[in-house]
């Protein structure tokens, strides 16, 4: 994936079942970013891979004042090139039950 | 505690907690 700046990773096991995962995001570069992000933590969160899109978990993250507006598409497809990668996985390490 | 809870109006937690150092990329 490409190097947006931020870093998403699981933040527990996963095992395929279900469709909620616990995501942890992170900047590991500022300077990748439009605006300044609001410190150095990482923000923990679920992420529902049939119901919900990438888009919208980092519009939220704009509105509870995580990063600035402007970062909301760097937000995003950082999220989605994770989310694609774990349902990559998913089909390929468990296919009976996806 | 470090970590600090944000509940959006959507009703969504984000929890947050401080990256470890070795996280961090070396600049």
């Amino acid at each position: 994936a490409e190097d947006t700046g931020v870093r998403v990773e699981l933040a527990e096991e996963d095992h395929g079942r279900k469709s909620t995962i616990a995501l942890r995001l992170w900047v590991e570069d500022p300077k990748k970013l439009k605006g300044k992000p609001k410190d150095n933590g990482a923000i923990e969160f679920t992420f529902d891979l049939e119901r919900e899109t990438p888009d919208d978990v980092a519009q939220e993250m704009i509105e509870s004042g995580f990063f600035h507006e402007s970062d909301v598409k760097i937000v995003a497809k950082s999220i989605r090139d994770r989310v694609a990668l774990i349902q990559w996985r998913r089909k390929r390490i468990w296919p009976a039950l996806q | 505690s470090s970590l600090t809870q944000v509940v959006h109006s959507a009703g969504r937690r984000f929890i947050v907690s401080p990256v470890p150092e070795s996280r961090l990329r070396e600049s």
